[in-house]
């Protein structure tokens, strides 16, 4: 049972070293590889234990392999159909920058309660009204679903899209969601980024 | 010399608590906590451990208490001012949002390169050319910054930064940076949320 702290790690990693790979990258190590994505050297070795014998002791990780192999461990090559809800300034930019740099995740759908943004088009997409939610969901067979509305609003389109067969939501509105035991939901909070940076400005670390 | 994984996490442990303790829950448990923020109970308890004796054996937390306690061993108390690069659609909507809601990391500056831009009131500012950005990072003493401009410009507003004083980097834009070794930058990626929650559909975890 790979613990959860390891997958949430293993994104990063992969990112890191797609980058390395990108830059014609081809030999790293636990060391190299800690300082570029901040963990600690030891916790990325144990991490990578869980997928097999993937480096050798003393010389270190293949990059293209080391890659390809975190990619089809954490299934990073499938597809998703994904939706959004919530096409104003955060929608519009995660709209943008979904259709222009984000590969195994495409956007099948946007929508908005506001009738002024229907029929906008926004990252490659048309802005549709929220009664066409469910039929697109239903037609692509989406499970995932990102919410960009007020915290005031979020829970009742959370209740919408759970309703409408959607198993994981990614949510920027800065509320705590209730949903059913199968529905997984992410909350993205810049704010953590910002109290971990503050932390590390005042108590530099080493590591 | 606590691990960095260790202090990543506790940002989310406080945020947890204070959810808890706005809704009046004055006990709580690894258990709980765990179930709440997606994190092992056990990987938990190593955390806190490295903070003091925070729990009873057998008994649990207290909330109010433990959330202090982090907040305290975190400095979350403390107050930043921070600025901001870009006030696109995403910078707009950090700028709206933060000052809704983000208490101890206060924007003191918003700055765009484009003249269209300068002059309009955004989450309370009024944006301000670059050439003003070093003058509010001297006088607020600035020592984090955000950066919501597009990839391709994102290398050189980080040299201003830096160059300006700046200690600490949150940036939204898809590329790898290259500063000081003084200066720490954070990557805000939701594409790694969304390869997290992929997972986590497919391989349904009972952690
Ligand atoms: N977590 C983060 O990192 C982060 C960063 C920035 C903003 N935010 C949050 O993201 C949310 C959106 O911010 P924004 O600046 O884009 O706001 P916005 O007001 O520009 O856009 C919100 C959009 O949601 C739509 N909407 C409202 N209620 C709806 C409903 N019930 N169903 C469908 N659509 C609905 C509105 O019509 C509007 O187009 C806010 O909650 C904000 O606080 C989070
Ligand atoms: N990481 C994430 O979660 C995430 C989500 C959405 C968007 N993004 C990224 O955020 C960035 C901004 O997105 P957006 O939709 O707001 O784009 P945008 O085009 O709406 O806004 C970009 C702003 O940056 C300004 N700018 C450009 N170059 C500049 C420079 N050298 N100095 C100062 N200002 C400059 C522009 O004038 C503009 O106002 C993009 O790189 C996008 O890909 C990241």
């Amino acid at each position: 049972k790979i613990p959860k702290s390891t997958i949430d790690r293993m994104p990063l990693y992969h990112r890191c070293l797609s980058i390395m790979e990108e830059n014609g990258i081809t030999e790293t190590s636990s060391q190299v590889l800690g300082l570029r994505v901040g963990v600690d050297p030891s916790v990325i070795r144990k991490d990578l234990a869980w997928f097999g014998e993937l480096g050798k002791r003393g010389v270190g990780y293949n990059v293209p392999y080391l890659r390809q192999a975190i990619a089809e461990a954490l299934g990073l090559n499938k597809d998703w159909p994904i939706i959004l809800v919530g096409a104003g300034k955060l929608g519009s930019a995660l709209a943008d920058h979904n259709q222009k740099y984000v590969k195994h995740f495409q956007l099948v759908g946007i929508f908005d309660r506001d009738p002024a943004k229907h029929g906008r088009q926004v990252g490659g997409l048309t802005v549709r009204p929220m009664e066409d939610l469910p039929g697109v969901v239903k037609e692509h067979n989406v499970k995932m679903a990102m919410i960009a509305v007020p915290a005031k609003e979020a829970q009742a389109v959370a209740h919408v899209l759970v309703k409408a067969g959607i198993k994981g939501i990614l949510s920027f509105a800065p509320i705590s969601l209730s949903v059913p035991e199968d529905v997984l939901v992410y909350n993205s909070d810049y704010h953590l980024d910002l109290q971990r940076m503050a932390y590390f400005i005042d108590n530099r670390f080493d590591g």
